[in-house]
């Protein structure tokens, strides 16, 4: 555990949490895409099957049940409770172009031939992407509320502290997983553009709407 | 470079 890594966590974290109280407060899901929440839902679960394998650390185990309830919490509160504000004429993102890819890769590049090594692989590939839906609706609304992009803020700084991280780690512990790096790297990649119009107009006090 | 699963990062 290095401050890069535990500051990537809590971003994470904290990114969870906006979006379950946004959602519990406004009584509302308006502007969030149930489809990247699903894709986020299957990521972890897919990758935190380690919880009944093998043990890491009672932090590790305690943040992989949070990340796993948080994100079932948040597939209910859109699908059921809150289920009439959720947007779903702006959710049309086709996920299955996500996952066509991903399961391809997954196959091809990953670290052993085995059940849990290739879903942890296809997991990851699939966190990269999961945002895509999310993003897609922001700019096919042309706006987020700034609640969403705070969101969205979070949940894009956690990766690009993981790299930090990484790069920590291959210097001062000559570790290094390429496949995360590679996918880590798409993932942050994929947020620069929101990461511009979050700094140059919410940080300002404006709103977050996109050039006509 | 992995042997067998012990991926450490969440």
């Amino acid at each position: 555990m290095n401050i890069f890594r535990l500051l990537g966590d809590v971003s994470h974290l904290l990114a969870i949490i906006i979006l379950l109280l946004k959602i519990w407060k406004t009584r509302s899901c308006a502007g969030i895409s149930g489809k990247s929440q699903l894709l986020f839902a299957l990521t972890y679960t897919t990758r935190y099957l380690d919880l009944v394998t093998n043990f890491v650390s009672v932090y590790n185990t305690f943040m992989k049940v949070v990340f796993l309830a948080a994100s079932y919490a948040t597939i209910w509160l859109i699908y059921m409770k809150f289920r009439a504000t959720y947007d779903q004429n702006h959710d049309t993102f086709r996920i299955e172009f996500l996952l066509l890819p991903v399961t391809i890769l997954s196959l091809v590049a990953n670290h052993e031939f085995t059940l849990i090594e290739i879903l942890w692989t296809w997991s990851i590939y699939l966190e990269a992407v999961a945002i895509l839906p999310q993003l897609f609706m922001v700019s096919k609304t042309g706006e987020a509320e700034s609640i969403t992009s705070h969101y969205l803020f979070a949940l894009g700084s956690y990766r690009g502290l993981y790299i930090l991280n990484w790069i920590y780690r291959y210097y001062m512990e000559s570790y290094y997983d390429l496949i995360a790096i590679f996918a880590g790297i798409l993932q942050t990649v994929l947020y620069c553009d929101f990461f511009y119009l979050y700094i140059t107009k919410v940080l300002r006090g404006q709103r977050l709407q996109l050039p006509a | 470079i992995l042997q067998s699963f012990k991926h450490d990062e969440l």
